[in-house]
């Protein structure tokens, strides 16, 4: 691989870092002013007394909306627009839910167990009426096990770039221009941890996160076309284009 | 087929 300077490295990082931040829908500071606002106990009974439809339409909404956010970050990255359309495309169909599980622990409070949902704080119990009880406690298992690492900003960025960059997506035309960026994108990581002073074993770690992330995805693929056997008419006229897209 | 995505690659980043 060809040899990259230090500074290159830096810029690599820093530019990441700033796409990061310029879309990660909420900042730090944002979630931890509302850190303390918990759902009620009445609250928890609204949502679990939903119908499955509307609150999987619900969460639907929100996984889009979150979407809209890591498409910007991809079209920010260095690198992404040059690739051809149909591998931004397969990049995006296949990584932007697995970004939003590793954005997710900024969003977690590990000691609550309880995510940013719908404007407050939401555990588990909370998602009860998508009737995919296993799917969400794995889904805030992965979300606390990503806390524990405290990655910072830069290591996060870099890390979700290095998510949404696989190279061993299937369909990708232009596989080795996509092998090239992540490349890049894992050198860079790897120098912000170094800068940062993490321990050796951390890009160990999170090379096993890339196989929880994919497990997670397959799972929701699975549950979605479950609840698609069920309500094809929901999915079909009530839920967001986008996400059919991506997930369809 | 990807026409919502194909929209917001090719939009402008804002």
């Amino acid at each position: 691989s060809p040899t990259v300077s230090m500074a290159e490295l830096d810029h690599q990082v820093q530019l990441i870092s700033k796409s990061h931040l310029e879309t990660c829908q909420y900042l730090r500071e944002e979630l931890q002013q509302m850190s303390w606002q918990n759902f009620l106990q009445d609250e928890v009974e609204s949502y679990q007394s939903k119908p499955r439809e509307v609150m999987w339409q619900l969460c639907a909404v929100k996984i889009t909306e979150a979407i809209q956010y890591v498409v910007e970050f991809a079209k920010r990255i260095d690198g992404f627009m040059d690739l051809c359309q149909n591998d931004q495309i397969v990049l995006l169909k296949a990584g932007s839910l697995e970004v939003i599980f590793v954005r997710m622990c900024r969003m977690f409070d590990s000691q609550n167990n309880t995510v940013f949902f719908d404007g407050k704080f939401a555990g588990p119990d909370v998602f009860r009426a998508l009737g995919c009880d296993d799917l969400i406690s794995s889904v805030f298992d992965f979300a606390k096990s990503m806390c524990s690492l405290h990655l910072s900003e830069d290591e996060l960025a870099l890390f979700s770039a290095f998510v949404l960059l696989s190279a061993d997506r299937s369909w990708l035309q232009e596989k080795l221009q996509v092998e090239k960026l992540q490349q890049k994108t894992q050198l860079a990581l790897q120098h912000v941890l170094q800068k940062n002073q993490r321990e050796d074993g951390l890009l160990h770690k999170l090379r096993c996160k890339v196989s929880a992330l994919r497990s997670l995805c397959s799972r929701h693929t699975e549950k979605l076309s479950a609840f698609r056997a069920v309500y094809p008419d929901i999915v079909g006229t009530h839920f967001p284009p986008l996400y059919k897209e991506l997930f369809g | 087929k990807h026409k919502i995505l194909h929209q917001l690659l090719q939009n402008s980043t804002s």
